[in-house]
């Protein structure tokens, strides 16, 4: 069962803690107001009023242990620098800071973490997108009977390129996007002469029976 | 040419600006922050300095003629619901909303709005499927300068074939998606023996730089 931390619980950091929740997951989380902790108190694992700028107890949590640690301090933008060098240093992998400007973006870019979550700027695109009808991603969906789907290799795929296996007259479906393990890497628009490995992370579109078929290749 | 009002450049607002003057739109902003406003002035078409809950001020703005205004200030509930009301009462049609709290979004579902952004809340449940390695559709418009767009195809395009033209190589994008006029119809994972007409609209994917040459072909 995995297990989140979120380090703020400034209103992204109150849904994250809930739709993580909502996931099944156990979630713990860290703030040193204690109305906020009292928000979310009902549905989570562990809820815990601290400073989170105060190392000793961040190191009790067991962070390491977690899957991923999300970063939520708001505009306390020192803060949110000194939790994630203190979270590097405990060995945490996978880091998530929500940050205010752009600025903040870049400094916590330079220290580096997994991801960056700008929810200001990233619904300004989304939105800059649709308004203008240009997102095809609400679009998608609605196109009755087809589906874009994760899909690990079949095995008698490795080693062959997306020109060899010629999907798209075989089955009728697309490789839009292959998440790579090794390079941890994303390529989108693959090309023919892309050669499949095991580990890669195929993302297909296409009708729903024809994606079924693709499923049950072995 | 589409155009575009925006009251209120909150960090949300600001992007809005920059994202749609980025697609060639018009946009004008209105903001009681001089500083806001300067921000912002070097790629707005107008930029105005002045209380937006003053309604003969939003009157003289024509935003009636407007394709959408978008209302971004923040925790001032109270000025984006009378701002709300007088672009009613204006007769805009297409009205969004960036909401703080859950409860200012129930007030602004009650008044009615085309729609209700709520970053926080949005990015946190995208983050939370993503996270959880679920669901890639939220995955495409985060992969760092790619997009997907709509395309009338050039005239140079009508009558060819996909793989006559073999965008994949030539531009490193990749049509997923062909709408057609006539038929009427969809025609999702096109082959590469889909012949173009100029009615047809392409949805394309792609690197923007890559886009963007598409774009100016003739
Ligand atoms: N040193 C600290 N230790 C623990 N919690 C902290 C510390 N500093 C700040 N916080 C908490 O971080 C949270 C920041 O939330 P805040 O509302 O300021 O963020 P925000 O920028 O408005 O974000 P959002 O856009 O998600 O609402 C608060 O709940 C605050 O109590
Ligand atoms: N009556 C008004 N007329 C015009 N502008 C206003 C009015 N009231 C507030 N504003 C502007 O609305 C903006 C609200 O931005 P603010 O930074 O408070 O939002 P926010 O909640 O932090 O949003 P974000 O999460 O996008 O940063 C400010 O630029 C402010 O000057």
């Amino acid at each position: 069962k995995k297990t989140f931390a979120i380090i703020g619980l400034s209103t992204f950091g109150q849904y994250m803690a809930r739709f993580l929740a909502e996931r099944k997951f156990d979630v713990i989380v860290v703030d040193n107001d204690e109305s906020r902790v009292e928000r979310v108190k009902s549905f989570v694992t562990k809820g815990i009023i601290a400073d989170a700028t105060d190392k000793p107890t961040l190191e009790r949590l067991g962070l390491k242990d977690a899957d991923a640690v999300i970063v939520s301090l708001g505009e306390f933008i020192d803060a949110s620098l000194l939790v994630l060098l203190y979270l590097k240093e405990i060995g945490v992998d996978e880091i998530y800071v929500k940050v205010l400007t752009e600025d903040h973006a870049k400094i916590v870019n330079l220290v580096g973490v997994t991801e960056i979550i700008f929810p200001e700027k990233d619904s300004a695109f989304t939105m800059a997108q649709r308004i203008d009808n240009c997102n095809v991603l609400d679009f998608i969906p609605l196109v009755e009977g087809y589906s874009i789907i994760d899909l690990a290799p079949p095995a008698s795929f490795s080693g062959k390129t997306l020109g060899d296996l010629d999907l798209r007259n075989k089955y009728g479906v697309q490789v839009i996007i292959i998440k790579q393990a090794t390079p941890d890497n994303v390529v989108v628009v693959p090309t023919a002469g892309h050669c499949i490995k095991q580990s890669d992370i195929l993302i297909v579109l296409g009708r729903n029976e024809d994606l079924e078929q693709l499923k049950s290749l072995e």
